[in-house]
């Protein structure tokens, strides 16, 4: 089963294509003392798909506001595009969040 | 460190939800 929980109004998903965008969930759960106080998580459209994701690099911390979203190629099986952190470089599949290469 | 956590969205009735742990 599957937990929903609600995003307080206000929040909206990212309208411009391959610019990420952060939304503020205000959930406990979410939330990190003083690195997350908002709860919020960051979300990104891209070829008619909104893929939601942790709002700061798991690899260096910094949040990925200025992620750059790349296009699938053969390590995401052509499926899912990917997600490079603007800082270190790590690179993402948004299809299973795994780290590539 | 690890994978980029993801999270799944949904929308009903015009709001906004997320599926957390």
């Amino acid at each position: 089963s599957l937990n929903w929980c609600p995003i307080p109004a206000g929040q909206t998903l990212p309208t411009t294509e391959g610019k990420v965008g952060f939304l503020d969930t205000n959930l406990p759960t979410m939330k990190n003392g003083n690195t997350n106080p908002t709860g919020a998580v960051a979300a990104v459209r891209y070829d008619d798909n909104i893929y939601c994701f942790a709002s700061a690099c798991p690899s260096c911390q910094v949040p990925l506001s200025k992620a750059k979203i790349l296009p699938a190629n053969e390590e995401t099986k052509q499926r899912a595009p990917r997600l490079t952190c603007d800082f270190c470089k790590a690179t993402y599949s948004l299809g299973d969040g795994s780290k590539l290469q | 460190s690890g994978p980029l956590k993801l999270y799944k969205l949904g929308e009903q009735k015009g709001k906004l939800l997320i599926v957390v742990d």
